[in-house]
């Protein structure tokens, strides 16, 4: 994780087997972690990471305003020894990136790349190899902070679609 | 089609009435099908039934009665189907101290078949945890990670003395 | 019409920086109109700067400082115009043990103006009222009022021990 | 309080003035005390009281199935010296009450009485004496579960029209 919104220099997080918690202050950074693994695995808005638009995910340079980032990124390593992911290779890096690339009438734009495994490759790629391991951005696996009640207030529809997708 | 959805179906709600009773320590909740002929055609409703009281519209059941339900079944598709990673941001905001220490147990429990990543601020959640990360913000805005914290050096104040630098 | 409002805004106002400002150890706080001429065709946003930080979009703000913001807004209106009562569920959820504790601080002392009844489940919120009532519920599923609870009395687990019957 | 909700008997609970805190478990009533108060200032949907129906707040008899009660009964007592509330009298008594009234075809058919110290009246009394005094069922002063960040997350216009009933 590189420049994702608060964590403003290059930061390593080993996920362990098992049990791993994260606490910490009011405002330091922990579900702005769940926001960084939710981004690699590709949500359908930027609403499902706390976001207007992408580039509000990159460092904004926090007290001293000089330095914004130029760019953000994160990568997920798996564990692909049972090889879940169709990818031939025991550890697969799923690695998005976001650089600004202001244009005279739209000083949000941006560009998007993707790698698999260091190889550039496309938004479509990562959703084909994460949908044949059962893994999304809005599996009922991630549950955002204030959302722990969402599986009994959501509508009967859609509590029933979560069946349909393990069928 | 149907008799997959039937198979899955049947399977979770099991799942689901044998956890939410060891969760609460001894209520009654199952899952019911809108349209039992044609799943398709309509939605999936929870009754829940807490320990000691009747079976309740959803509605008026308590902010910690509506967690443990909604915990109970994400654990039942789990043991179902388990997702290769699991990342709760705070699911114990609304519950006592009671749940929250039945579902800290359950989750370390679980965790030896899938990755647990759970963000909590409380103490009896982060002690049933393998490792501990702490998240710091410093003066300039940035934040920062410490690595595997001791339980004992997590002050009253949920503030994270630091070692070193 | 017009002249009413920006007085009562300006006050708000004033009020919200200075409470914000003490509730979260330093940071910036304001309310911004969208439409300064004619208040009435636009609505009314909020800035906030938490400390050490660039001001932001209110929606990258996380759960804690968002409780934060809320409830200096309510107490910045609460100094301008003070309700008789005010009836506050859980606003603690999302707070860690120092922000808790500078709200419930804040509230003892908000409390001699106008009558405060909060529904908490932590300690630290608790131990600075004056008045402490425990709820129950009884095995036939009544529940059950215990009068002035003392502190000591609330368990770990943030069970209630009755004296008597 | 009489049967309502999870209360189900007679109970009072004495409000001192400053601080006073409501504690306990999950599920053990607090926030069903929260709803008798809404009860009585008579919000404009029962949603806002977590019921479908005004019937879903008379005592259902809990676990003993047999007897579900057949009416509720809130009762809130204003010190009123400072007459903020126009009634002329040191103190306000308004009871709002529930009776099941079962009909063929509706089962859930009701009567809703009204009562300001004792004297039987309406829910349009109610809400001209509260409006006097700048109580409502919805106002800001009144924050449910789940809704401590609502001030931050409503829409600007919501936002600014709190300040227009101040004004
Ligand atoms: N692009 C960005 N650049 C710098 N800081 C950012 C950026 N986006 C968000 N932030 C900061 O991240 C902070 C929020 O972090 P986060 O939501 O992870 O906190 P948290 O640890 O989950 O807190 P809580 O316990 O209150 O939920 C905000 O204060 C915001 O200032
Ligand atoms: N009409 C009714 N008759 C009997 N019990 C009822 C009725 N309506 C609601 N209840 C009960 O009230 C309980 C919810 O109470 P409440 O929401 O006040 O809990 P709480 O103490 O706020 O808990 P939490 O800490 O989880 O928020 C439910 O379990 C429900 O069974
Ligand atoms: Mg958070
Ligand atoms: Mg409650």
């Amino acid at each position: 994780m590189e420049n994702f919104k608060s964590f403003g220099r290059k930061v390593v997080i080993p996920f362990f087997p098992g049990f791993t918690a994260i606490t910490g202050p009011n405002g330091s950074g922990k579900s702005n972690i769940g926001d960084a693994i939710r981004f690699v695995l590709g949500p359908k808005s930027p609403k499902a990471i706390r976001a207007e638009r992408l580039t509000d995910l990159i460092f904004n340079g926090g007290k001293n305003k000089k330095r914004p980032a130029n760019y953000c990124e994160v990568s997920l390593v798996f564990d692909n020894r049972d090889r879940k992911l169709p990818v031939d290779s025991d550890t697969v890096v799923l690695t998005r990136r976001i650089k600004r690339a202001p244009l005279k009438d739209n000083p949000d734009n941006f560009y998007s790349y993707f790698y698999i495994n260091g190889k550039s490759a496309s938004l479509t790629d990562f959703v084909n190899i994460l949908t044949k391991a059962r893994i999304s951005g809005e599996g009922y696996n991630l549950v955002k902070q204030g959302d722990v009640t969402s599986l009994v207030e959501m509508g009967p529809v859609e509590r029933r679609k979560i069946i349909d997708e393990i069928a | 089609k149907k008799d997959r959805f039937f198979e899955v179906f049947n399977e979770i709600n099991d799942n689901f009435r044998d956890i939410y009773a060891e969760l609460s320590g001894g209520g009654e909740a199952y899952l019911e099908l809108e349209n039992k002929d044609d799943p398709f055609a309509g939605g999936m409703n929870i009754k829940v039934r807490p320990k000691g009281k009747k079976v309740h519209n959803i509605s008026a059941l308590s902010g910690g009665e509506k967690s443990m339900a909604s915990l109970a079944l994400i654990f039942a598709i789990q043991r179902y189907d388990p997702s290769p990673f699991y990342v709760l941001d705070e699911i114990d905001m609304y519950l006592d101290n009671i749940n929250a220490e039945a579902v800290s147990r359950m989750i370390k429990e679980n965790s030896s078949f899938a990755q647990f990543i759970l963000i909590s601020l409380r103490k009896v959640t982060l002690k049933e945890a393998d490792h501990i990360y702490g998240v710091t913000m410093r003066e300039d805005g940035i934040s920062e990670i410490i690595g595997a914290v001791d339980l004992s050096a997590i002050g009253p104040h949920g503030e994270i003395s630091v070692g070193g630098g």
